[in-house]
């Protein structure tokens, strides 16, 4: 089974 | 003081189609430099980043940096209410809560306008680092949205894997499994026909068939679709628009659980 992973893991808030 | 004119307003149509699926609302920062819009979709899997340029403007004037939170379905609203050849204006004074949106008939004996509310959005923008990527492939617009409707018939994910031969589109579901390769092009008279490769290392990531789907509402901005993929990271599908800039989405890929 695959997990959906949140874009916000990836990209730093600026 | 904001005022954007395009002769042709089809493309702002295009762009908001592009966007109403994933976003119920945006907000349209404006500057000098012309239009940005960075927003995640509502389950925060995927971003949306557009750049318009100021210089594929007919007219472009912003003499204050202006932040417009809009409600993209009341923006639609008003955008069906302009013919695809319409002129549209758009404008507004600084710290205004509201736009205007004119739309003028190419014989200007039809003039319209619509002014429409802003409203305020806490905006978390997110830094996207620089990327170098290992796979960069091109393909028709047109191409990609068939394969990902073909295969969100299959399952809920799609599987891209891109090698130095070709890249392959894969899904799995109940009914079955189901692949498509795409070979790199050797020869095609249009440019915008062509699928081509760059291929530093080969990559295999998954995707919500879903989200891919909502991305393909872009076609219709250009005639090719440029996917960069690297392992662990999240895919990037830009469309280019025009003398304008571009629409990119990001999305987070699905791992083993």
């Amino acid at each position: 089974k695959n997990k959906q992973q949140s874009i916000r893991n990836f990209f730093k808030k600026k | 003081m904001f005022e954007a004119r395009l002769v042709q307003c089809s493309m702002l149509k295009k762009v908001l189609e592009a966007i109403k699926e994933l976003l119920n609302e945006a907000t349209f920062d404006c500057s000098d430099a012309g239009i940005q819009l960075q927003a995640m979709d509502n389950s925060h899997v995927s971003l949306v980043s557009l750049n318009l340029r100021s210089d594929g403007f007919d007219k472009y004037r912003c003499d204050r940096n202006l932040s417009m939170g809009i409600n993209l379905a009341s923006m639609t609203k008003i955008m069906k209410c302009a013919g695809n050849d319409d002129v549209l204006t758009i404008k507004a004074q600084d710290n205004a809560d509201n736009v205007m949106f004119m739309f003028e008939s190419q014989n200007q004996e039809k003039v319209s306008d619509y002014d429409m509310k802003l409203i305020n959005l806490d905006q978390e923008h997110l830094g996207i680092p620089e990327t170098d990527y290992s796979c960069i492939i091109k393909m028709p617009s047109g191409e990609f949205a068939r394969i990902c409707r073909d295969l969100s018939q299959f399952g809920e994910s799609v599987v891209i894997s891109c090698t130095k031969e070709g890249v392959k589109f894969s899904a799995a579901g109940d009914v079955g499994a189901a692949n498509i390769k795409l070979a790199q092009t050797a020869n095609v008279d249009k440019e915008e026909e062509a699928v081509t490769i760059e291929m530093q290392e080969p990559v295999t990531l998954t995707f919500a068939c879903r989200y891919l789907n909502s991305f393909t509402k872009a076609t219709a901005l250009s005639p090719q679709v440029q996917l960069s993929m690297s392992a662990d990271v999240p895919l990037v599908v830009e469309y280019k628009i025009g003398d304008f800039g571009h629409i990119r989405y990001y999305l987070a890929p699905k791992i083993e659980e």
